[in-house]
């Protein structure tokens, strides 16, 4: 991506510390729709031979070809009409979420100017195998394809598991593809990582549930795009989009959807919706439409541009010609401008990026928890950029609906694009740190995360159940100096603290023994889990004990002292004092916090640190009530 | 086309691979096919085998079918083949 990278720290070339060769064999697998093997993000040149474990294959299809950038690719979408059968990519994402994991730097890279710089992965030097699993239409992505794309990307060899695919809701474990590929690739040392969805802000829309899998929400960066629109009085109102059409400052005649039609109802008229806007009354004009995702409507009916009211100004979208969303209040004022001018004009400019001084912001979209499945384990557990990324992107597919163009590098928005950033991360750490577990990696992404925090913006007002533990800082976690350890044994106590007993618990873990006695009692939230959360009843007195161990990744001889930031918990740390011998040393306390319940539908909380002067481990508490 | 709708693809999840050596999941996946459906070719019944990592697979069923399966001493669940979004 142009941005993001820069905006986390992860500078470009020499400014950042790397592990070249290492980071030349490690390999992230891209579970999504395909990819597009020409674009210079997907080069070959340069690499050597693919790394000794690589155990897959290139199976692309006809006229599809991989390289030493490109391993391996295999595809599980059956014949659709109009489409190559092949792994190439129909719909851009794919090639979006693999460049933005891994892509290579390609410079001078932009969106018809827009956005110009250096595009590239979070690890460059890496390599990429492709597992397709979607197609564009009422296709989709299908479930037991998903399991396929697991079933080969763990036995090929990948490093980590990109996968920016989800239900609309979230499942219990063992009805769950993604839980259940991630678990066995975790049981392989394969840390997966996805995206939490796009149902936000609304509570308990994270679809990626399971502790095994690093779930990423998303937020915005210090770039954003703007599109101004220049009334006929000189009035100037800012949207968002990404428009690249430039009617070079011309002013057209204003005209309102809801009085454009011969058709349709106002209420449906001023929506712009299909079918409804007369041709002879918005050709030529510009159009206002009530709701952005209808502005094609107005193209096709042969308007110059559209002006629209979006609830959603906290991203910009590509739209098929010149289109600014703008908030209620100014798009009002557009309104109230036109029904207060005889010959009402305006102009809509091509966009500009600006400075976003308050990033990073949780996105609008980006779904909330608390968690469906297992209340007291946190989701999401990171935050990275999602909001208006540019990345490769495939000529096959339009950069929006109705667009006839064709790009190489495009501009998408979503937690898909907040995933793929925690992947390249999670591999850049273990260039440093190859032998660490996956629960070791996504404990050092978590608590040296950036805090965020719910006054930053009415969009963070829920916190935790926001942006988990906040956002990502690529160079801090590769020293983290404590993890949170937690294997496939500790998970398989967990299942048992789940009732995943008896046949369930041999046929998962694999083994025959049974759960003990003591694993059946194990509560979810004593799972060693980076954060600590507790579900307990609205206003009524609590105290609850979360059991932890950590490990030393640091310095030998080294002292680690509690401290708890935020004060509307009552929280007492034993030990509070922590010294490590050695390095890979263990230590265990409990955390026991205690008050009254918050009111129904809220949530409290505060942190905790472990600090030795060097290294900042931080943990986020919360403690919630149901509704 | 009446019996066909009354099939959809549902996942078969049969946790871990056995350690056995000689375990063969494609033949063990046919052989459980072929008993809950009576039908001994499952050509048009199997629609992928999950075999390298982990162990299961994907078959069209009837609602009766799945629930036989689902109470399999080997199996851990059965469950619809859901359509997913790319986020």
């Amino acid at each position: 991506t142009t941005r993001s990278w820069d905006f986390m720290g992860l500078k470009e070339g020499k400014k950042t510390k790397r592990k070249p060769s290492i980071e030349s064999n490690t390999i992230i697998g891209v579970i999504d729709s395909g990819i597009y093997p020409e674009s210079d993000s997907f080069n070959g040149k340069g690499f050597g031979p693919p790394p000794k474990k690589w155990k897959g294959v290139c199976e692309g299809g006809k006229n599809f070809s991989c390289n030493n950038k490109l391993i391996g690719v295999r595809y599980y979408t059956p014949k659709l009409e109009g489409l190559p059968h092949s792994a190439r990519d129909n719909m851009g994402h794919g090639s979006h979420t693999a460049s933005t994991a891994a892509g290579n730097t390609v410079k001078d890279v932009s969106f018809y100017g827009l956005g110009n710089g250096t595009v590239r992965g979070g690890v460059p030097a890496a390599r990429i195998a492709v597992y397709k699993v979607c197609e564009p239409g009422i296709f989709g992505c299908t479930g037991d394809g998903m399991l396929s794309a697991y079933d080969d990307a763990i036995a090929d060899g990948v490093d980590i598991i990109t996968i920016s695919i989800g239900g609309d809701s979230s499942s219990p474990f063992e009805v769950d593809p993604t839980a259940i590929g991630a678990f066995h690739a975790m049981a392989k040392g394969i840390l997966t990582v996805n995206s939490a969805g796009n149902s936000g802000p609304e509570r308990s829309t994270v679809t990626s549930v399971a502790p095994w899998i690093l779930t990423v929400a998303a937020s915005n960066t210090n770039r954003a795009f703007v599109t101004k629109v220049v009334l006929g009085d000189g009035k100037t109102v800012v949207g968002r989009s990404v428009n690249t059409f430039d009617l070079n400052g011309t002013k057209y005649p204003l005209v309102y959807g809801r009085s454009a039609s011969t058709s349709c109802g106002a209420a449906s008229a001023g929506f712009c919706s299909p079918g409804c806007l007369d041709s002879k009354l918005v050709k030529g004009k510009i159009v206002l439409c009530d709701f952005e995702l209808n502005t094609d409507e107005a193209q096709s009916m042969g308007a110059v541009a559209s002006i629209t009211k979006s609830s959603r100004v906290d991203f910009a979208s590509v739209f098929s010609f010149p289109v600014s969303a703008l908030s209620e209040d100014d798009y009002n004022t557009v309104l109230s401008y036109m029904n207060s001018t005889k010959n009402p004009k305006a102009t809509v400019l091509k966009s500009d990026t600006i400075f976003k001084q308050t990033a990073p912001v949780t996105a609008t979209y980006s779904s909330r928890g608390p968690n469906a499945i297992i209340p007291d384990i946190l989701k999401p557990d990171i935050t990275a950029p999602g909001s208006e990324i540019l990345a490769a992107y495939s000529p096959d597919a339009p950069p929006s609906q109705s667009d006839t163009r064709h790009v190489k590098y495009s501009v998408a928005t979503g937690t898909s694009m907040a995933c793929p950033h925690i992947a390249g991360v999670a591999a850049y750490i273990k260039t440093f740190h190859p032998r660490w577990s996956p629960s070791m990696i996504k404990s050092a992404i978590m608590t040296t995360a950036w805090s965020m925090n719910a006054s930053t913006s009415p969009f963070n007002e829920m916190a935790e159940f926001a942006y988990g533990a906040g956002h990502v800082d690529p160079i801090t976690a590769i020293h983290p100096g404590l993890v949170y350890e937690a294997n496939k044994h500790d998970h398989i106590a967990f299942l048992c603290g789940l009732n995943y007993t008896g046949k369930n618990f041999r046929l998962i873990s694999g083994d025959s023994s049974s759960c003990t006695k003591e694993q059946t009692k194990s509560l979810p939230r004593n799972l060693n889990y980076p954060s600590m959360t507790a579900q307990v009843s609205a206003t009524k007195p609590f105290k609850v004990t979360f059991r932890r161990t950590v490990t030393n990744v640091g310095m030998p001889n080294t002292t680690y002292k509690a401290k708890v930031v935020g004060d509307n918990l009552k929280v007492k740390v034993v030990p509070s004092v922590l010294f490590f011998k050695s390095v890979y040393e263990k230590k265990s306390f409990t955390v026991t916090v205690s008050g009254n319940g918050p009111e129904a539908d809220k949530l409290m909380s505060a942190h905790l640190i472990w600090s030795d002067g060097v290294h900042s481990v931080r943990s986020p508490m919360v403690i919630y009530a149901a509704n | 086309a009446k019996y066909d709708q009354d099939k959809q693809v549902y996942i078969v999840y049969m946790g871990a691979l056995p350690a056995r050596v000689d375990y063969m999941p494609m033949s063990h996946h046919t052989s459980i096919l072929q008993q809950v459906t009576g039908e001994s070719s499952i050509e048009n019944r199997l629609v992928r085998s999950y075999k390298r990592s982990f162990n299961g697979f994907a078959a069209r069923l009837t609602e009766s079918e799945r629930e036989i399966l689902a109470s399999m001493e080997e199996v851990v669940s059965v469950f619809p083949s859901k359509k997913l979004m790319l986020q």
